[in-house]
This record gives structure tokens, sequence and C-alpha cells, in this order.
């Protein structure tokens, strides 16, 4: 349709100015609450650990939670409300990045919407795009939403700390993503123990071996 | 908009139907994987041993999981996939409703896709609507998504026994919801151990005094 036309052709110079500027970029969807976030706050502490300058364009339907948490972790941040839309398109991308200074920004992450469905069809310029759900949500997940899984680069099965809890089982999960995306990878993490984030870091290509 | 009337006068056409055939109607939204199928499990179970008789519609973007789920609970059952769109409407219901035996239900679940914010635009023609979300997808729900809580009759948190895990305090997440929709009830579940589910059917007026 000529919206995602339009969509694609703004992503794409979002791509060009971004890499003009040497910044690595990455959008992260998935689920609402399955972890992205906390994803996020754990590769910023490591990074700037390194020395590494991030910034962060934190995509919610209302409110600025995750905005503050990027803040928090000392991330140039901003924050983009949807309102009555469920996803994050490129038109939004491009007024964010006019409020980030893009010569002191060595990485940038954008967090999308909470949303298995829709944000799928809307690629954002970034140069990964990694879905993340979590144990919590059950092991359905993939095979009910094949979609987003076969448009991302990457996914991250996060709260792998409760699997045991909601009965959920990490290889179901597994299997169904290499059946949809045989060639993609998925990690398993505990963002809230930092478990599973240096192999993140790795197939984001963020650790210089 | 158009769509939203059209919305509207196809749901009070349901409702006047299932009002008629003397069909209590329930409608299930919520967060990807909150636990709605389970709560409507739950439901089902104790509904039964009473011999009231059940059906349910259940809405998924693909597959048929919820639906075999609730095949295997005795209950009638038809699966409505919506592919690309994140939310169900009363078009899909009237059909749906076309796949079932109206004078042999007592009780219509629906459960629509998970996803806070497009649900929320279209009514479907159930008595009462009642948002799931779960300690697990954080303290932040009710807050990000504030629309959903004021166009419903009732709201449940569930997972209540995950609290601890993922350091979420219930009590803030009430307070939201307090905010937001101070004359309507939040209730407090643990679906998989069957806790709250008597005071939600009482709730639901499933609970003959
Ligand atoms: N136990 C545990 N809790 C986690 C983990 N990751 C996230 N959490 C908790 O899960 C909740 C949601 O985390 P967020 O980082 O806000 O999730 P999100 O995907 O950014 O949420 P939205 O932006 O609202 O869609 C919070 O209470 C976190 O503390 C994990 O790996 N293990
Ligand atoms: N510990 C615990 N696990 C729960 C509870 N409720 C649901 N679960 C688990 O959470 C996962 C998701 O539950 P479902 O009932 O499939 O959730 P849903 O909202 O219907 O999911 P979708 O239809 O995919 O949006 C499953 O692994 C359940 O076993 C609960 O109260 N406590
Ligand atoms: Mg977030
Ligand atoms: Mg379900
Ligand atoms: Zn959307
Ligand atoms: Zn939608």
């Amino acid at each position: 349709t000529d919206i995602l036309k339009a969509n694609l052709s703004i992503a794409h110079e979002i791509s060009e100015e971004l890499k003009a500027h040497g910044i690595k970029s990455y959008e992260f969807m998935g689920a609402v609450g399955s972890g992205k976030t906390l994803i996020i706050e754990r590769l910023i502490e490591r990074l700037k650990a390194k020395g590494v300058r991030c910034a962060v364009i934190a995509g919610d339907v209302s409110g600025n939670d995750d905005y503050l948490r990027f803040i928090a972790r000392g991330a140039q941040a901003v924050n983009v409300n949807t309102g009555k839309e469920c996803h994050l398109d490129a038109h939004y991308i491009q007024h964010a990045l006019e409020h980030l200074d893009l010569h002191s920004i060595d990485v940038l992450f954008i967090e999308n919407v909470g949303n298995l469905v829709c944000p799928s069809d809307f690629p954002l310029g970034a140069d990964m795009r990694i879905v993340v759900i979590s144990t919590t949500e059950g092991d359905d997940m993939v095979r009910k939403h094949p979609v987003i899984f076969a448009n991302a680069d990457l996914a991250v099965l996060n709260k792998k700390d409760l699997a045991g809890y909601v009965d959920v089982d990490p290889n179901v999960v597994i299997s169904d993503y290499k059946r949809i995306v045989p060639h993609k990878k998925i990690l398993l993490t505990d963002a809230k123990h930092g478990e599973g984030i240096d192999e993140l870091m790795k197939e984001m290509g963020l650790m210089r071996e």
C-alpha cells in the first residue's frame, strides 16, 4: 500500500543519515512488558562503561516511563507517544532524530511500542531489528505471530529465570522459531540478573572480540 | 469515523441477538500472554461443574492454540484468525456466531487478540468488557494504556503469584487504575492456582449467592 511504501522510503533516508554519522542503530520490537526497556538498560550500562555514547528513542502509546528510565541511565533520549496507534513509523523517527545531537552518539536504540503485530510492517531505518518476547507470555508467542519474527534479524526469549513458574519449556519456543526462520538466532536472556546480555551484544556486533 | 460507527451498529445487533437467546456474554481483552485463556478455562471448569453450558470465540492473529484449549475443556468454540489486524471487530463476531448453536449456550466468552490499544475502539456486543493484565508485564501497564481501562467494565491483574519475581507492587497498579476509573474494580488473580476466580465470577454476575 502507499503507506508502507512511504514508510520504507523515509526509513531509507533515516538509515542513510545514521550511517553518514557513523551511528550503529538497533530497533527493539516485542510483546508488551517482555523486557525491552530492561534489556536496553543493560546494554547501555555495559556500553557506557566502555565509553560508548548511547541514545534511545522511546516509543510508547502514552506516558514517559521508559524515557525516564533511559535518562536515569545517562543516555540521551527522546520520548515519542503514538496515542491511538499501536506502532511507531519512520515519520515519528525522523522527527525524533531532530531532537538528538547525532554528532555525540555512537549507538542508537529505538524501542517500539509493545505489540507483536503492526510494528513488523513499519521498519524504522535501523541496522538491525530485534524482537523480544518472554517466557511469561507462554510458549506460543512465536507460532501465533510468525510474521514479525520473519521480518526481524534476531529474537530474544527473555525472563528465562521465570520459565518454570509458567510451565514454559524454552525449547518449544526455540523449535517454533527454527521452523519459521531456520537461518536466524534466538537468544535466551534474564535481563533482571544480566544473564545472556554478553551473547546478545556479540550478535549485535557490539562486542569487540 | 465510519468504521467505528459501522462496528457499533453491528455490535448492537449482536447484543440484541445474544439477549434474545438469554445468553450472558463477556469479552476478555488484555495484554498478549496475560492469562486470558487460562482465566476463561478456569471459569469454564467452574461453570461446567454447575451445569452451565459455555461457548468461546477465540480470537488470535494466527493459529488455533487457544481454540484447542477451549475444546479440551468441553466448551463449544470457534476459532477466528485476524491475520494482519491486531484486534477483533463486530463483523468477525457476527460470522463466528453463525458457527455456534445459540440455543445450547448459557454463557459466551469472547477472547480478543492480545493488545492493549486497538481492541478498545471496537466493542463486540458483549454484556461486559474485561481487561486482563498481569504482574509480569511490569507495574506501568495501566498508566501507559489508560483508554482501554476507561472503555472496560472490569480489570484483572493476573499472575499475582509472580509479582515478587518481577519487582512489581500490585498496589501501584491498583492506584493507577483508581486514578483513571475510580468507580470500577480491579481484581487480583492467580489463574494458575485458581485464586481470585470466585471473586471474578461474583463481579461477572456468574455466582449465584
Ligand atoms: N524476573 C525477571 N523480570 C524481568 C526480566 N526482564 C524484565 N523483567 C521485569 O518485567 C517487567 C517489564 O519489563 P520492561 O523492561 O518494562 O518491559 P518492556 O518490554 O520495556 O515493557 P513495555 O515498554 O511496557 O512494553 C518489569 O517489572 C521488569 O522488572 C527478566 O529477565 N527476569
Ligand atoms: N504462574 C502463573 N502463570 C500463569 C498465570 N496465568 C497464566 N499463566 C501462564 O502464562 C502463560 C500465558 O497464559 P495464557 O492463558 O495463554 O495467556 P493469554 O492471555 O490467553 O495469551 P494470548 O492469547 O497469547 O494473548 C501460560 O504459560 C500460562 O500457564 C498465573 O496466574 N500464574
Ligand atoms: Mg519498555
Ligand atoms: Mg489466549
Ligand atoms: Zn498498529
Ligand atoms: Zn489493531
